[in-house]
């Protein structure tokens, strides 16, 4: 079973085992590439010595199969040390312990519940705003009524300054304060009435 | 534990001392037997370039992945969060393979500022209407004595037309 | 599988980001 190291690829931005493949194939092919050039020194050592490659009792296919034979076993080792070196590599340095929780995920240690908490948090959000619009509904009304009010106050202010006006009107024209000049006609009727009685009485 | 690009270091420099020691000079003389006989001196000079060789090849290419990935911050960085974590012990979150419920826990810090933003504004709403309430109430107070006042005043002056219908009347008769 | 693994890592990096942010508009949205 492939552990992706999933966690380590979201902090290194590439898997912990493409990388060590990468250097693994570097380092192979270097080891190669350096027991080539070995060889092909040696091989011209050998032409450029008295007597040639021949000549000197040691034949392309000796060398060749010297290279291979210390390329085996090297490459034998190289593997088995490989080995070694990948484990340390993923135990010790491109890899993310268990208990730590990389930047990008700090929310999840304050937050464990996530999923649950944020359906409460969500509910109790659609319960406060239906609540907040009640009670906007309900300012809205309150205003509308205080608009009314002023409207109903202002015709009733206007229905007493006309009550003010007609009583101003009667002082105008000499009426002075309506129900006292009203007592005075009402006395006056009387003492009229009294007169025209008097005369009356008399005239009899 | 050391700071893991040291601890890549050491570990790459421990590989390379392992492979020089496995491929040692007498096992590499012995390989090309022959030749080492002919030049003995070229062999060991060829084998001491072959270590030299491959030695700088895979320091370069590690340096090379270093400098390729950054890997000498981002190790450095990695160093820093584990040291965050300290003290630790339980395993940390993973994600579990579903994305949705992974991003509840990222999307609860917002939602807890929305819901605090809501109750914010229903205690200001609540608090509006509260004053709203008290002018609406004192408006149909202050209405109401209108009223009355416009009621006292239409009363006396049809107390008083009727005085002075009454008074006609009498005067009439 | 090595990229399926890195593209997968890499969503699970940027995407609560990205998330978050659209979030945070819509609820500024929805409180405007």
């Amino acid at each position: 079973s492939v552990n992706p190291m999933t966690y380590e690829t979201q902090f290194f931005g590439f898997t912990p085992q493409t990388c060590l493949l990468r250097i693994y194939v570097a380092f192979q092919d270097y080891l190669f590439e350096v027991m080539l050039t070995v060889e092909r020194v040696i091989l011209k050592r050998l032409e450029a010595a008295p007597g040639g490659g021949e000549g000197g009792g040691v034949s392309p296919v000796q060398i060749r199969k010297g290279t291979e034979k210390f390329l085996r076993f090297l490459k034998e080792r190289f593997d088995g040390l490989f080995a070694t070196l990948e484990t340390v590599l993923l135990q010790l340095v491109l890899r993310v312990p268990d208990h730590v929780l990389l930047p990008e995920d700090r929310s999840h240690a304050r937050h464990p519940g996530g999923r649950e908490e944020l359906a409460r948090l969500r509910e109790e959000a659609d319960r406060l705003r239906g609540r907040y619009e009640a009670e906007a509904r309900a300012g809205r009304a309150l205003m509308a009524e205080l608009e009314e009010q002023r409207a109903a106050r202002a015709q009733l202010e206007k229905t007493l300054r006309w009550f003010d006006g007609l009583e101003g009107a009667w002082r105008e024209h000499g009426g002075g304060d309506p129900r006292e000049s009203l007592a005075f006609l009402r006395r006056g009727a009387h003492r009229l009435r009294d007169v025209v009685g008097d005369v009356e009485s008399k005239g009899r | 534990t050391p700071p893991r690009a040291q601890l890549l270091d050491a570990v790459v420099e421990t590989f390379l001392q392992r492979l020089v020691a496995a491929g040692s000079f007498r096992r590499f003389a012995s390989c090309y037997r022959r030749f080492h006989q002919l030049q003995p001196e070229v062999t060991r000079r060829i084998y001491d370039q072959f270590v030299a060789q491959l030695q700088a090849a895979i320091r370069d290419e590690i340096s090379e992945i270093k400098a390729e990935g950054n890997l000498g911050p981002v190790l450095d960085a990695l160093d820093a969060i584990v040291e965050e974590a300290r003290g630790q012990t339980e395993p940390a979150w993973r994600p579990s393979g579903d994305p949705e419920a992974d991003t509840g826990s990222i999307l609860v810090p917002c939602a807890q500022q929305r819901r605090a933003a809501l109750l914010r504004a229903l205690r200001g709403q609540r608090d509006e209407n509260r004053r709203l309430a008290q002018a609406v109430l004192a408006g149909r107070e202050r209405i109401r004595a209108l009223q009355e006042r416009i009621q006292a005043r239409r009363d006396a002056w049809q107390a008083l037309s009727q005085d002075q219908r009454e008074l006609l009347t009498s005067l009439g008769g | 599988l090595d990229e399926v693994i890195v593209e997968t890592a890499m969503k699970r990096k940027q995407c609560p980001r990205k998330i978050l942010e659209q979030v945070i508009k819509i609820t500024k949205a929805q409180q405007e």
